[in-house]
């Protein structure tokens, strides 16, 4: 699973003041890449946490508990 | 093809991951950072709480935050570590009784022509 | 809104995929939530 190139473009758009601002492939295919570390990281240190707790669900307590580093 | 969801995956984003009005935490929002050294407009409206809307919290559990959680793929930045030892300097003070460490250490190098 | 959508549902892809190789499980709040925090990046 990842994010499709056209929703990345279609995200970026959204804060280019020129709508005719063009974005490669290559810097598509990257900001894609860093859209999924970001959505890894925020998972995976939230089941972290989770396992820390013993429990087998993710929920928002666990997410909260690693929000403010991630944020850092 | 393009950046919107087909009807398959429309259905299926509907049926697991749709928060519903039905749901207890019906929409989740992110904290607005307030200054409060900045003027009111400048801040933007203070959202009030809504049944049924969660605003994440980054200080319900800021007493967790005084040593760095485990990372997956991306380590700690300088402005974490950073941020981890504020909260544990604020933990460490806030066991403090009296005169705060901290001050009468700074004051054992305070020159005085250093600051006037 | 649709946008959100499309964000959320890839979100909630690649939180599946961490579930089946933490074999834990992701409240649909916390996928929400992470979807909102990436939206926001």
């Amino acid at each position: 699973a990842g994010f499709r190139k056209e929703l990345v473009s279609r995200l970026l758009h959204l804060h280019f003041k020129d709508d005719k601002t063009k974005v490669s492939g290559d810097a598509l295919q990257l900001m894609a890449e860093l859209l999924r570390i970001f959505v890894v990281e925020a998972a995976v240190r939230g089941v972290r946490q989770a396992q820390a707790e013993d429990t087998a669900l993710v929920d928002v307590d666990q997410l909260e508990k690693v929000l403010p580093q991630l944020v850092c | 093809k393009d950046w919107f969801l087909s009807e398959e995956e429309f259905k299926l984003w509907n049926r697991l991951y749709r928060l519903r009005n039905s749901d207890k935490i019906k929409e989740i929002t992110l904290p607005r950072v307030h200054f409060p050294s900045l003027q009111e407009e400048e801040n933007g409206p203070i959202q009030k709480p809504t049944t049924g809307i969660h605003e994440l919290s980054l200080g319900e559990w800021r007493v967790w935050q005084d040593h760095p959680f485990p990372t997956h793929q991306v380590d700690h930045s300088e402005r974490c570590h950073h941020f981890v030892s504020v909260m544990q300097m604020i933990e460490r003070m806030r066991h403090e009784e009296g005169e705060s460490n901290y001050e009468l250490e700074m004051k054992s190098y305070l020159q005085m022509e250093d600051v006037s | 809104q649709r946008l959100k959508a499309a964000v959320h549902y890839t979100v909630g892809c690649l939180c599946q995929e961490v579930e089946a190789d933490k074999e834990v499980q992701f409240s649909k709040q916390t996928i929400a939530a992470i979807s909102e925090m990436t939206f926001q990046q």
